[in-house]
């Protein structure tokens, strides 16, 4: 999960 | 999830909680900075866009769900509650919202990892996060009497963030290929933000006296 993908913190 | 993150996200949690009792119980803001709580509305409203696009798991959702309630529901009672709102430092929480708005909002149409709605939004959220705690610092200075709660609340927001840090590095070192940088870099910016207050915060509780920030 690079980048964009690293969305799954708040 | 590692411990890091969890406990990153507890200290949040319970920074909020330590506010909204502090609050409630006390039936005063005084010493709160409407201006932060606002601009904390604005990061989680940007951020949280994907909640209508994007499940991640249920503990993501409901920590969402509930960052935004309680986060209106301080600026709710700051500005509507009867009692409340009375006790609001009106003429002393005087921070301009567009010098922190503005630049964040440029600085992610720049810098950003894909330019679409979302991403450039979500991006906005992360560098305004670093310093939307500014109004906040900048209130607490001009207050004489800070109070615990208050003290405390900064303190846990503070260290919020640099248990993040650790996790950022437990991510780094478990994940294959996980890398943020520009989240990494607003972390450590909004961790450096509060570096002059961990100082005043630690030296006043060694020396057991009342927190105050010189001037």
């Amino acid at each position: 999960a690079a980048g964009k993908g690293a969305h799954d913190e708040l | 999830m590692n411990i890091f993150r969890l406990a990153g996200d507890m200290t949040h949690l319970l920074s909020i909680i330590v506010l909204l009792l502090k609050m409630n119980a006390t039936r005063s803001c005084r010493g709160v900075s409407l201006k932060t709580q606002e601009l904390y509305a604005v990061v989680f409203v940007c951020r949280y866009l994907d909640l209508f696009t994007n499940f991640i798991s249920l503990y993501n959702t409901v920590m969402k769900l509930i960052f935004l309630a309680s986060t209106f529901t301080i600026i709710y009672w700051m500005r509507f509650h009867k009692v409340i709102r009375v006790t609001y430092d009106r003429e002393q929480d005087t921070f301009r919202y567009q010098f922190l708005v503005l630049p964040c909002l440029v600085l992610a149409m720049v810098l950003n990892s894909e330019f679409t709605v979302m991403e450039v939004l979500w991006t906005f959220s992360i560098y305004l996060e670093a310093v939307a705690i500014l109004p906040q610092l900048v209130l607490l200075q001009r207050t004489n009497n800070i109070d615990n709660l208050t003290g405390n609340y900064v303190f846990l927001l503070g260290s919020y963030r640099a248990l993040y840090i650790l996790n950022w590095i437990y991510r780094f070192m478990t994940e294959p290929n996980y890398r943020q940088y520009l989240v990494w870099i607003s972390g450590i910016v909004q961790t450096i933000v509060y570096i002059d207050f961990f100082y005043y915060y630690i030296k006043s509780w060694r020396n057991n006296e009342k927190l105050s920030l010189p001037a």
